[in-house]
């Protein structure tokens, strides 16, 4: 099974959640 | 829209740089893959910003990453 919730999805104009820059 | 370039990003925190991106590649991701283009955008922004301006300025080398994201989504979603 496969983790569903990868990758974040962008949505424009919405506050982005993923991970910054490392 | 003007580009965004390296000293715009550098100007912003660091998730706030990430949706400067986002808002950038998503359009033109969208115009290729439109059920999948949040899901891509996502995954393309796992990669490093530098990368990510260049990848703006080449629509070659985007078109190809694109590509290589819906692969991934396409096994991941299997």
């Amino acid at each position: 099974s496969s983790n569903a919730s990868w990758p974040p999805e962008f949505q424009p104009g919405v506050p982005w959640k993923g991970i910054p820059n490392i | 829209q003007e580009p965004l370039t390296a000293s715009m990003l550098a100007a912003a925190p660091p998730q706030e740089q990430k949706q400067m991106l986002g808002e950038r590649l998503y359009p033109l991701i969208h115009a290729m893959h439109p059920s999948l283009a949040g899901k891509i955008t996502g995954m393309l922004l796992e990669i490093d910003n530098s990368e990510l301006l260049l990848m703006l300025e080449s629509p070659e080398s985007l078109h190809s990453k694109i590509e290589e994201a819906v692969a991934v989504l396409q096994v991941h979603q299997m």
